[in-house]
């Protein structure tokens, strides 16, 4: 079962952390970020990383795709252009694939979903993040996610939501919207939908709160409990993509992304 | 007594509540910000509020300087270009002022200070940070200060702290390190001076903490409250502005900033 996932965003914005947390594995190395002078002219790159991981008995072959150096320089112009060579480049390896002698065995390299991480500063959506999603909403499923939402209190959650959703409407933008069923959702999707854009806070650290161990950070204020669905929405976010979405994120990319892709290729 | 603080960077890091946190009063008026897409070509542009406010007994007629549009840009090349031109025309002007009959009553606009804001995400300074300060520390008194620093833990604010020092250094930026005397510091001088960059939260909303009253931010995980030293450095940076370093920065301003602009202009 192989499945990609691309995390998208600015440099520091806890990607790394909420992969790691997601599935507990390390699929960014120990990466040292080099110092801002380096970075005066940061070229956007693409880094994918695959691994074997089991989650509930089922063995998957998860892909992550970093996107070093995305909105980090002064000038951005385009910076979003190397990320859709790479989902083009992969739906032309499949399309070839599909039409060569060994179709029954092919791979699925796709990118099946793009979580995009929005910056918990700001007042709602940056130029930098409509410019991205306007190019890529009709290419990649995005999932768009508040990073490091323990910056905000609930009534700014509430808030930036509401004003990211009014922002992508606004704009034409169209994010993956989680409707498995075009009937009644479940409560339990139902409450994942509600939710989006996930307010995420990463952490692989274990902390002793009470007499559970949680994993959380750790603040002289306080504790912030990312599996708490008082403090984040990261059990949410993690139940989407992991147990709930995960086949409709592929079958989304297959029928509709993937489509798209093909009846341009075909009408060259 | 005059004193004029420009507050410089992106959009949504707290500049505003920071400000009014400090002064008590409302300098940026009720401002909403404009919806991205607005803001999409947002022309990096200067306003300067003026108010006449009393610190224990002293009146000080305080002008704060507001940058909206720094930063926020997908291109943000030269965005720091109107600051630039703000701080000269002040020099300019007091220049022209000075030289004229009526000196005994100049009034100085001048720019005495500079908060730089840096985000809290990111590894360490920005390119964005670096271009600005490299274009500003020989023009005006540049104070850095880590925003929202309620994002991170004591761990990481001291690795923040660190490096952007280190950063700053690398790059031959002289930023404004409160050296009043050249003897010994007093412990509370030291204390300031070892907290630079100061790790700064803002808040006007008062919260009820035990049976006490204080300016916080109200998580479900606990209370950032902006006037304990535990939690924030807040308190040192009021300090430092209000009462043991105002005087400095003038003189730093007129002594050494405001002499290379005379130097230029007379040399030219
Ligand atoms: N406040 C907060 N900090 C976080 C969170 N996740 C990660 N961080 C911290 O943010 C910094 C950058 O995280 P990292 O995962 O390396 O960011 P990346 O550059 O986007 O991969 C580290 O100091 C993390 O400990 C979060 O959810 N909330
Ligand atoms: N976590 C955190 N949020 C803050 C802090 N100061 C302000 N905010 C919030 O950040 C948002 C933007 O603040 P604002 O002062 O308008 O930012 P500005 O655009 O830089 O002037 C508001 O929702 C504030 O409540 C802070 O110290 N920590």
């Amino acid at each position: 079962f192989e499945f990609t996932i691309m995390v998208v965003g600015e440099s520091g914005l806890g990607k790394s952390t909420l992969v790691r947390s997601l599935f507990l594995t390390n699929l960014f190395g120990n990466k040292t970020c080099p110092p801002a002078a380096e970075r005066i002219k940061p070229t956007p790159s693409i880094d994918a990383t695959t691994v074997d991981i089991e989650e509930k008995g089922v063995k998957l072959r998860l892909t992550v795709v970093d996107t070093p150096g995305f909105g980090d320089a002064v000038d951005n112009r385009e910076c979003w252009q190397p990320i859709i060579d790479f989902i083009n480049e992969k739906y032309d390896q499949y399309f070839k694939d599909e039409s060569g002698i060994n179709r029954r065995n092919i791979e699925d390299h796709r990118v099946h979903c793009c979580l995009y991480f929005i910056s918990p500063s700001g007042h709602g959506l940056k130029p930098l993040d409509i410019a991205f999603m306007k190019e890529l909403h009709n290419l990649v499923n995005i999932i768009p996610v508040i990073a490091k939402s323990d910056t905000l209190t609930q009534t700014e959650v509430r808030t930036l939501k509401t004003r990211i959703l009014q922002e992508i409407s606004d704009n034409g933008i169209r994010i993956y919207n989680g409707e498995i069923d075009e009937e009644d959702d479940s409560p339990e999707i139902r409450e994942l939908r509600d939710a989006i854009p996930m307010a995420v806070v990463g952490s692989t650290t274990l902390l002793e709160v009470g007499n559970k161990r949680v994993r959380g950070r750790l603040y002289p204020w306080g504790v912030v409990e990312i599996e708490n669905k008082e403090h984040c929405d990261y059990i949410l976010l993690r139940n989407m993509l992991i147990r709930t979405h995960m086949q409709d994120l592929k079958d989304y990319t297959q029928d509709v992304h993937y489509e798209n892709f093909r009846k341009k290729k075909l009408l060259q």
